[in-house]
């Protein structure tokens, strides 16, 4: 070990395994995570010998499959049955063995962090049945389409069309221009037979709004498109390269009517629309996904600190004091303020992740019961909270890069592939400034409700103590 | 309301802040729909002050969060890391304080000597937690696989990985490469 290392690790005033329990919730969860990372990280043949960076395009998505099945055997091979589902979930909050694994995230990511949450979130009991038997034993590769070439976010200007013919009991899929060929998802290029797709619904002539569907992309045995289906790759990007984000246009494809998603709304044999009794259920999916990218930011910024604290304490350069030789560049000033700050917000996120997470579930579970209370106290949180903890993530992870010099250029660092990872939170799963102003628009409410003497939700309960002076 | 530098204080002044913002960007709303445009375009035009009025919200939520989850958890650390704990809150709330001043002067009673102050006390945090900056970033517990970085191992063998590293590369096979006699020697020697 490298001497500067051995003599801070000496000079450490703490003991570092207790703080590593509190992070990750108790000694047991530590233990577990370990165990857990031990036994995935041993399998033969999961780490690259030669580095991603310099294989081909085509190559790294194929090295990435190859991976990622052997990555989900070892998972469930490293899985502890005896564990509570709480334990279950403490064991991988912290772990980021995905990241190890896969430079640039697996293909299957999307089966796991959208489709079956689709499936759960959309699906009837019946349809929720039959499909999660098939993804859980992962008979299917699946992902989830809603960002189209022209629309992201605004999500009532999809134009994906689903047209219920009721003489056939089918749903025509069809992408009528350029613009509507969904875009983005992962693993939709090469890797889904199966796919949720948000479309535009028609029945009866009339339009019922957005509504998800399952459909089949590819064939089981031959993996080839459908009639009526185009796929493909998107092309290479900043980062999440082996992830395989495609596209996906329809050529008037047929689908029967139980492909449709029926937990939220329903088209009858005979074409009859009924509406959900609150399309605000489907909000509870969007903040779940928002929590969970607030817990990878504080991850992800915990490791490119790690990388660049460390190399710091090794790095000697300049001299501080005239003749007394190349100081750890950790001993300037400028360094410690560049690098600190990313501590401190790692623990804060982390720290707001697991509160937020427990709103969640308070929410959801009032939610069962019909109360919708907080959830828009939970949406307006959460929107902001995934904005601006993507957006400082980027900039302090940009800074930890450049705070090691020309050697955090090199791709061996890892730090310009977190950069890849994590700027691309601030685009995803609704881009920052419409996020920004969906909180700006609950906190305007909330300032107009304050003036007229109304009560406030906790988390903006303060906008009531200036008006309540003035 | 006078200032006060400790976390709290902070706190406090950072929801001053949004409060002022969201009332800022309605006065704004309220102008613009007095001088005749639709309720839709006014916040359009109050959409910039209406973002920063939501980070404004967003950075006093997280900070009174942090402050207050680190204090609801950390009642049975040893002495030493609940200590370390609270200063990185600290140095949270002061790294920010430093960064919104032109917010802070604008919405709150801060004064120069509050500043110098705060400025001194940061100065002093980062070498306070200095010593422990390696067992904090340890304390992540990310094994060499995960960091999967040659300038991050815990051994700090950097220079010796960052060349093991550059020796993978596929141009380090062979000492000439074929662009050499295919393009180069062509071209210096002006037979092209």
């Amino acid at each position: 070990v490298n001497e500067d290392l051995l003599s801070e690790r000496k000079k450490c005033e703490f003991n570092v395994e207790e703080l590593t329990n509190y992070l990750d919730g108790g000694a047991k969860a530590t233990e577990n995570r370990r165990k857990l990372e031990r036994k995935v990280l041993s399998t033969k043949g999961l780490i690259d010998n030669v580095p991603e960076e310099f294989l081909s395009h085509k190559e790294k998505y194929e090295n990435a499959v190859r991976k990622a099945v052997l990555f989900y055997k070892a998972m469930k091979d490293a899985e502890d049955p005896n564990l509570s589902e709480q334990e279950r979930a403490n064991t991988t909050y912290r772990s980021l063995l995905p990241s190890a694994v896969f430079k640039d995230n697996s293909p299957f990511t999307l089966h796991v962090a959208m489709f079956i949450p689709a499936i759960l979130g959309h699906a009837d009991e019946e349809q929720k049945k039959y499909w999660m038997n098939r993804a859980s034993k992962m008979e299917i590769i699946g992902t989830y389409a809603q960002t189209e070439l022209g629309h992201g976010t605004f999500i009532r200007g999809l134009e994906t069309t689903a047209t219920y013919d009721s003489k056939t009991e089918e749903f025509v899929m069809h992408s009528p221009t350029l613009t509507s060929y969904k875009w983005w998802p992962g693993s939709l290029a090469h890797t889904a037979n199966y796919c949720v797709v948000m479309a535009h619904l028609y029945s009866q002539g009339k339009s019922c709004g957005i509504q998800p569907f399952i459909i089949q992309l590819r064939d089981e045995e031959t993996h080839m498109p459908l009639p009526g289906i185009k796929l493909g790759e998107i092309g290479a990007k900043l980062g999440f390269n082996t992830v395989n984000n495609g596209f996906l246009g329809f050529e008037n494809h047929r689908i029967p009517r139980n492909r449709m998603l029926m937990k939220n709304a329903q088209v009858l044999k005979d074409g009859t629309f009924r509406k959900s009794p609150n399309s605000k259920l489907t909000y509870g999916t969007m903040v779940y996904v928002r929590v969970v990218i607030v817990n990878g930011m504080a991850n992800q910024l915990a490791r490119a600190v790690t990388i660049a604290v460390r190399y710091s304490a090794v790095r000697r350069q300049s001299e501080l004091k005239p003749d007394a030789g190349e100081p750890q560049i950790l001993d300037f000033v400028t360094q410690q303020h560049k690098l600190f700050i990313a501590i401190a917000s790692s623990h804060a996120f982390s720290l707001t992740a697991k509160w937020l997470t427990r709103m969640y579930y308070k929410v959801t579970a009032d939610l069962e019961k019909g109360n919708m209370d907080e959830l828009p106290e939970l949406h307006a949180i959460a929107c902001c909270l995934k904005a601006v903890t993507s957006w400082d993530t980027s900039a302090m992870t940009e800074r930890c890069r450049t705070s090691c010099g020309g050697h955090g250029y090199m791709l061996s660092s890892n730090l310009p592939q977190i950069y890849g990872l994590v700027t691309a939170a601030v685009t995803y799963e609704g881009e920052n400034t419409v996020l920004m102003l969906q909180t700006a628009r609950s906190l305007v409410k909330a300032f107009e409700q304050a003036a007229a003497g109304k009560p406030l939700s906790p988390t903006m309960s303060y906008l009531s103590e200036k008006i309540d002076k003035k | 309301q006078k200032w006060d530098n400790s976390v709290d204080g902070i706190i406090k002044g950072f929801r001053r802040v949004a409060t002022g913002k969201v009332a800022s960007a309605v006065a704004s709303m309220k102008k613009y729909i007095k001088r005749g445009l639709g309720p839709e375009d006014a916040w359009n035009m109050s959409s910039v002050q209406l973002v920063a009025a939501s980070e404004a919200h967003c950075r006093a939520f997280i900070l009174s969060t942090y402050r207050s989850e680190v204090d609801r958890t950390t009642g049975s650390l040893s002495e030493p890391l609940r200590r370390l704990m609270n200063e990185l809150v600290q140095l949270y709330a002061i790294y920010w304080t430093l960064e919104k001043l032109g917010d802070l002067l604008l919405y709150t009673s801060i004064s120069e000597n509050d500043i110098r102050e705060l400025q001194s006390t940061y100065e002093d945090l980062l070498g306070r937690i200095r010593p422990n900056a390696v067992g904090l970033v340890d304390a992540f517990d990310f094994s060499d696989q995960i960091l999967n970085s040659t300038l991050g191992a815990y051994d700090g063998r950097v220079y010796e990985r960052l060349m093991e590293e550059a020796l993978k590369s596929p141009l380090n096979a062979e000492p000439v490469n074929q662009s050499f006699h295919k393009y180069l020697k062509p071209f210096m020697q002006g037979k092209l």
